[in-house]
């Protein structure tokens, strides 16, 4: 028989790098080692993306730093004009001008702070009343990581404030914990805002005229517009628990970002932003006197209540 | 493993980033209303 006949069934199975490597072919005496080669070649990769990534770290906490510093003086600013304004205002205005700057004052709270997403943090509020009523009996407060931000307004005797409270985009409850108990009395859905607006009275009314709407914000959809009208005229039915503000704790003001406990390097810029607008706030208060009034009121009203009870 | 808590701290302070952008926006768009309505 001719061997040449036969079907080649060879494996080549060449042993030969030599020749390997001339025909291109990767040397199969290196197979064992591949898995080491790509070790070799990952821990250079992972080394890299850490360097990245620390590298990334970097220039981002300096942007950080750099926005922090930025809003401070924005808010100095803001709060600076505005109180400046308003004193002035207030000491060279005739009557006229006085109501003007009040309607516009009024206007201007409540329009340039809707949808806002200011006061992000730990239960931090700021707040800006008009002349009428620096009093602010209501709740702006609802967990220990929540934030809401407020607008006060005063039209004749009945007082108005609007709260900005964060909130989950799945709920769709409509729930803004504040420490008071609320019956809801309708619901409708407005032109300009695709989500319900809720209704709500106090529990105690009749006797108490509280009555509040709450609906997600139309122009950011984290947060729900709670607008208070009125004034509680009994204490709060959760006065020690959690998701009612100290009295101290309502007067804050603070544009706190993130979670305190979170962020150690943050904390000094917080302080920082949260001092001055506080000194800001409480210039601004100590010169009503309504709110000294008010205050007095409220700690009289605390002394003659503590007998009773 | 290692590269975790440094991308959980990038995501952390990028999201602080985000708001803090927020806020400056909101804060320079408050301050240009008041001054412009005060004008």
């Amino acid at each position: 028989m001719d061997c040449s006949s036969y079907p080649d069934t060879a494996l080549d199975l060449n042993t030969n790098p030599m020749e390997l490597d001339f025909s291109g072919k990767r040397p199969k005496r290196e197979e064992p080692n591949t898995a080491s080669a790509d070790m070799e070649m990952k821990w250079p990769v992972k080394a890299e993306g850490s360097s990245m990534l620390k590298e990334e770290l970097n220039r981002v906490s300096t942007e950080n730093k750099r926005l922090a510093e930025m809003l401070t003086t924005v808010c100095e600013n803001y709060y600076a004009l505005y109180n400046h304004l308003d004193e002035l205002l207030s000491r060279k205005g005739t009557e006229d001008d006085k109501r003007e700057w009040s309607m516009k004052k009024r206007k201007l709270d409540l329009d340039e702070f809707v949808g806002c997403t200011i006061g992000f943090g730990s239960g931090k509020t700021e707040s800006i009343s008009s002349d009428e009523d620096h009093h602010h009996p209501h709740p702006h407060h609802h967990g220990d990581h929540c934030e809401s931000f407020k607008v006060t307004e005063s039209i004749g005797k009945s007082k108005v404030s609007t709260f900005y409270v964060p909130t989950d985009i799945s709920d769709t409850s409509l729930t803004v914990k504040d420490g008071y108990q609320w019956r809801k009395y309708g619901q409708k859905v407005t032109r300009d805002n695709p989500s319900p607006r809720a209704y709500f009275r106090c529990s105690f009314a009749p006797s108490c005229p509280v009555k509040k709407k709450v609906q997600r914000s139309g122009e950011n959809p984290l947060f729900l517009v709670a607008t208070y009208e009125g004034t509680h005229n009994h204490p709060s039915s959760n006065p020690s628990g959690g998701d009612m503000p100290s009295q101290a704790g309502s007067n804050r003001v603070a544009l706190d970002v993130v979670q305190s406990g979170q962020r150690p390097v943050q904390d000094k810029k917080e302080t920082t932003i949260q001092e001055v607008l506080v000194q800001q706030m409480a210039s601004s208060l100590t010169k009503d006197p309504n709110f000294t009034a008010a205050l007095a009121a409220a700690i009289s009203g605390r002394f003659l209540e503590q007998p009773r009870t | 493993p290692a590269t975790c808590p440094l991308m959980e701290e990038l995501n952390r302070v990028s999201a602080e980033n985000k708001k803090l952008a927020e806020m400056l926006t909101l804060m320079c768009e408050n301050y240009n209303a008041l001054k412009n309505q005060l004008m």
